[in-house]
């Protein structure tokens, strides 16, 4: 357990008044290896390590507890705070409102927006499902099942366009009074310059005020590059993390907070459609910590 | 061009370090590794004009070309005394964790093996998720592959024993079964593959020939664990990586293959139905100090 990792590092300072940064110091390479086996980003786990070195600089070692456990408590602690508040709700704008999904090859967007549609149709909104991606083998097919089996309208087109495809949503939204529209858009790596302006130009049509970075939860490294990529390209108001019901560690939900300052707003936790849970923080830093 | 460098001092060690981790090999095999250069640094001949990354280099595809290894009892690596369709018809069962491209690969493969005039049947033996079916129709008629498949919520054991049954029928020569996508934490999927590889065991006792691991690039460590519970479910002789096309390095085959002795046998680098090559160990670790 982490607490036990600790102590051995940590059993040095038994006895002194003060975490001094000589005895820090072996305490956050235990951390960055941590964060490292858990996936972190490593520009994202060097951040963290360096904000819980300053942190616990100079701290009192309390009397209640093992210094162990101050250590771990301030990780814990750090690493809740680094990953955002509580989970911050869709942001809507005037009906009908979009929320556009975007993300890498096979993260989940489809199926996460089948998730998210009936989240809002459960809150009491009339959602339309968009089937944007004209690329993947049988994409328009896949949403218009899920839309059917959770009785939400699908708007799909012959069009090759997915810009053209949002126009036309958006009309067909206004004629059929529903409120709330959700785009999924095809997988596409950040690489792809092609691609990367298609959705620039989605983006400026649609103009959601949500869009939402849907970013696999067993990503490693890449999670920095490409969450750092569509942010730079588009406008992400919110990020998703996905199969988190699997024993991934999660880390890319600490890197792909650390380079965007974005909201984490739901986590995937299986494959139907109501396995959708608001983002706890706190859960989070367990699941990283480990 | 820092890798050029012919100096160790602490920077470039760093430097190098950092390379290995934000490639996804993971802490444990980059301790090895850095240790290993540091030794062998300080006691390499004076005429040796190798860089440190180039001592790097050699121990990676060391490790990635080691086709000997015969794994654990679970993974049966094609050594070089198996020779690929030495039996009639040759099964290849692709396994893999949600959305990490396995439909794509088996028409991929499809598509690779009829340039070297294979006559290939792709079996649909994802039953479960939302027009599964309907996608690989579209990847079995791009890689001219015939199809076997049954409706939906069949049982994938059925449709593995009907394609088998019917490619030994017909003489053909290469039966790709492609698998619904699970999480290797979910006990009972992972006895419903196990079910599959039997089923194929039944008929032949030396198939499936081939148990390929198909793993996105972008996996961070949770990829080891992937690989751990598929193997001991299903058996496992490689891995292919997918969506190589984008900034990730998909390190996290080697410590896959140091621990479980599995080769890459192929990488994925794009969407299209040419874009399956066989790999190349000192282009993918040339990769990864670019
Ligand atoms: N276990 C689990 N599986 C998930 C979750 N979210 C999505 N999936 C599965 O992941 C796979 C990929 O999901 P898709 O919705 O097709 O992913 P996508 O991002 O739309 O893929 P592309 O459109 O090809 O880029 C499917 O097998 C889904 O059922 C989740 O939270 N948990
Ligand atoms: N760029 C790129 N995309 C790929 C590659 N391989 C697969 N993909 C894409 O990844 C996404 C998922 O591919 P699938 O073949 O549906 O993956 P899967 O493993 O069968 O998914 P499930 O059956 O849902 O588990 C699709 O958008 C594919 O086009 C690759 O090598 N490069
Ligand atoms: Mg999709
Ligand atoms: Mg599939």
């Amino acid at each position: 357990q982490l607490t036990d990792r600790f102590e051995k590092f940590v059993r040095n300072l038994r006895g002194q008044g003060k975490l001094t940064e000589k005895n820090v110091q072996d305490t956050v390479r235990q951390v960055r290896r941590i964060m490292l086996e858990a996936d972190v980003s490593l520009p994202a786990a060097k951040a963290f390590v360096k904000t819980i070195q300053e942190k616990s600089l100079g701290q009192d070692v309390l009397k209640s507890i093992t210094p162990g456990q101050q250590m771990v408590k301030i990780i814990h602690d750090e690493l809740a705070a680094f990953l955002g508040g509580q989970a911050e709700p869709i942001r809507f704008g005037k009906s009908p409102s979009t929320i556009l999904m975007v993300g890498l090859n096979g993260a989940g967007k489809t199926t996460t927006c089948a998730k998210l549609a009936l989240h809002l149709k459960r809150s009491g909104r009339q959602p339309l499902l968009v089937a944007a991606d004209t690329k993947r083998p049988a994409a328009i097919e896949q949403l218009v099942l899920l839309g059917k089996q959770l009785d939400i309208p699908v708007f799909t087109s012959d069009d090759k366009n997915p810009v053209r495809i949002a126009k036309d949503a958006r009309k067909h939204a206004q004629k059929e009074s529903l409120d709330c529209i959700i785009i999924d858009s095809a997988g596409r790596m950040h690489v792809d310059g092609e691609l990367m302006d298609e959705l620039k130009r989605l983006q400026s049509i649609a103009n959601p005020p949500e869009t939402l970075l849907v970013v696999d939860g067993m990503t490693g490294q890449d999670a920095v590059r490409s969450a750092k990529a569509f942010s730079e390209r588009i406008d992400i108001t919110g990020l998703i993390l996905t199969k988190l019901d699997g024993d991934a560690r999660g880390g890319a939900a600490l890197s792909i907070r650390w380079i965007t300052d974005k909201p984490i707003k739901f986590v995937g936790v299986g494959e139907k459609p109501a396995d959708l849970d608001a983002f706890h923080p706190d859960r989070m830093a367990g699941r990283i910590l480990g | 061009a820092i890798f050029k460098s012919g100096k160790l001092d602490e920077d470039s060690i760093e430097e190098l370090e950092d390379a290995l981790l934000e490639a996804d090999i993971g802490v444990s095999i980059v301790d090895d590794l850095i240790e290993k250069l540091k030794d062998e640094f300080a006691n390499r001949k004076k005429d040796k004009n190798l860089s440190p990354a180039e001592i790097l280099k050699s121990h990676l595809i060391t490790i990635l070309n080691n086709r000997h290894h015969t794994g654990t009892e679970s993974c049966q690596v094609l050594t070089p005394n198996t020779t690929r369709f030495s039996h009639k018809p040759w099964v290849i069962l692709l396994v893999g964790v949600n959305g990490s491209g396995k439909t794509t690969t088996a028409g991929k493969l499809a598509y690779y093996y009829g340039l070297q005039g294979k006559k290939s049947v792709i079996a649909a033996c994802d039953t479960f998720r939302a027009a599964a079916v309907e996608q690989i129709e579209v990847w079995a008629q791009r890689g001219g592959a015939r199809l076997v498949k049954q409706k939906s919520g069949a049982d994938p054991a059925s449709v593995a024993y009907d394609a088998y049954k019917s490619t030994q029928a017909r003489s053909e020569d290469l039966l790709i079964v492609d698998t619904a996508g699970r999480l290797q934490s979910k006990r009972n999927l992972m006895e419903e593959l196990g079910k599959v590889a039997r089923v194929l065991r039944k008929h032949d006792p030396t198939a499936p020939h081939e148990v390929l691991l198909v793993i996105d690039a972008t996996t961070g460590q949770n990829g080891l664990s992937q690989a751990r519970g598929f193997t001991s479910v299903a058996g496992g002789t490689g891995l292919i990586i997918t969506k190589l096309d984008g900034t990730a390095r998909g390190g996290v085959v080697v410590p896959i293959q140091s621990e479980l002795g599995l080769p890459v046998e192929f990488i994925g680098l794009g969407e299209g139905v040419d874009d399956l090559h066989p790999f190349d160990a000192k282009v993918f670790v040339n990769a990864i100090f670019e």
